[in-house]
């Protein structure tokens, strides 16, 4: 049975991208036969997981790629040319469900698929709220994330509601996390007590490692296993497939 | 003579909002009367400066509100109404103007106006480098920022081609500075090769100060005048008024 996870929070720079890729190469390790749909412009994924794709998207028909060096674990790489893309849906009556429908041949092929999202509520993190039956949510604790936190799950509810959406909120993942800053432990205490086992309790820690391993076009998984970064995106994923079991 | 300065950039959480809201503050400190417009749906920066206002925007005949404990600080508040009026504009054949009319009238009353841009690369965006003057590029030393800056740089370019846009790169302004990191050493050394004067030597350190101003409605000015983040920032500053001025 194929979960589909969209990643998606409208604030930039939560780690988004970082927690798809590495969740997806944890998933992959623990054997799930696992998908990564890039569904930014940016295509951040993409240089990391397929660096050698440059142009195309799913929306233009493109196919899953063997992730080089992480068996498993497979990408439908983005470009730029998905800022155009989203310009057309604008343009279809059904262009909320475009991703929907391009995913469905790949139901039954995949354990897991990841879509990764861009910073914002247009119409590409739609397609990827409507497509997805669990919702993962990145999240710092830092005041402008928190700020949009409401925003994000209004949008969502109305997704459920008028357009028939079913997904479902699979948790909130603390990224960034500061350990040397009082306010971090604040806000997370605020966070357990409004979402209880909504939040996981792995917390990711920033690690210049996590920062490092894209530039050599890796995940933390084959760039340095051992780094605190890697062990919390170890343990996220095993809470995060507890999570779906459920 | 009215300056209008787009700070922008499509990667997500590089420090557009933080460097706006601070770059500001100190310019109005040094006595030039300065104008906010915040062009983002999140409206982190109307959270600041104008935190008991939750509605409207400039594109609603929304009008500059001074901002209490700054003197000669204003801003135009946006709301999550802006992701509404970014899909009415996209019906408008003269869309991408809008933000230049609805300018036009504050130039002669401010020195300088900054404009505050979500992260992406959609008609808001658009909106604000046709409207300014300059352009302010936020720039944290990390992978995924770095591969974006020149898709960024070739948007501009072609607007400046085809929409007559007549912005100047005022600066590439490094952010979230991490000094124990020698990677970051590495990647200013590339950048100011590549792009020499443009690259303010002045760099925004990582300061957690700077992340916590926002949650007390303050500048870090404000906040927290003697930290490393606002020394820094009063340095930028500086440089920024110098470039303006060339
Ligand atoms: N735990 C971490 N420790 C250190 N650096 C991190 C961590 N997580 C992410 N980063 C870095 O922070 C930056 C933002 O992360 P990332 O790009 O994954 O966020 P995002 O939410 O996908 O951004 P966008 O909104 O632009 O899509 C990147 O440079 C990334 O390498
Ligand atoms: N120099 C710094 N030191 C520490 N924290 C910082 C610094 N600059 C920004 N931050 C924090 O990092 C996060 C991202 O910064 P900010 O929101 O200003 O980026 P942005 O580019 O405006 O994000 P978005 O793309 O969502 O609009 C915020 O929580 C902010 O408080
Ligand atoms: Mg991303
Ligand atoms: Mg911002």
């Amino acid at each position: 049975m194929t979960r589909i996870i969209a990643v998606s929070n409208q604030k930039g720079g939560v780690g988004k991208t970082t927690s798809v890729i590495n969740l997806a190469a944890f998933c992959a390790l623990a054997g799930r036969k696992t998908l990564v749909v890039d569904n930014d412009p940016q295509a951040n994924a993409s240089s990391v997981l397929a660096p050698e794709i440059t142009s195309g998207s799913i929306y233009r028909g493109m196919k899953p790629v063997a992730v080089e060096g992480e068996p498993g674990l497979w990408v439908i790489p983005s470009s730029a040319s998905l800022i155009d893309d989203e310009r057309e849906l604008t343009r279809q009556p059904q262009g909320r469900y475009a991703l929907s429908a391009a995913l469905e041949p790949y139901r039954g092929q995949f354990d897991l698929i990841f879509l990764d999202c861009p910073p914002n509520l247009t119409l590409l993190p739609t397609n990827a709220l409507l497509a997805a039956d669990d919702l993962l949510l990145p999240l710092p604790c830092e005041y402008f994330a928190m700020e949009g936190l409401g925003q994000l799950l209004a949008y969502v509810e109305d997704l459920r509601i008028t357009a028939g959406s079913k997904i479902q909120l699979a948790g909130i993942l603390l990224t960034l996390f500061d350990r040397d800053n009082p306010r971090s432990f604040e806000v997370d205490a605020d966070l357990r007590e409004h979402f209880g086992e909504r939040v996981f309790s792995t917390r990711i820690p920033r690690d210049r490692r996590l920062a490092a391993a894209p530039s050599h076009a890796r995940s933390i998984l084959t760039y340095d296993p051992l780094s605190p970064g890697s062990i919390a995106y170890a343990s996220a994923t095993k809470e995060f497939l507890r999570v779906l079991n459920r």
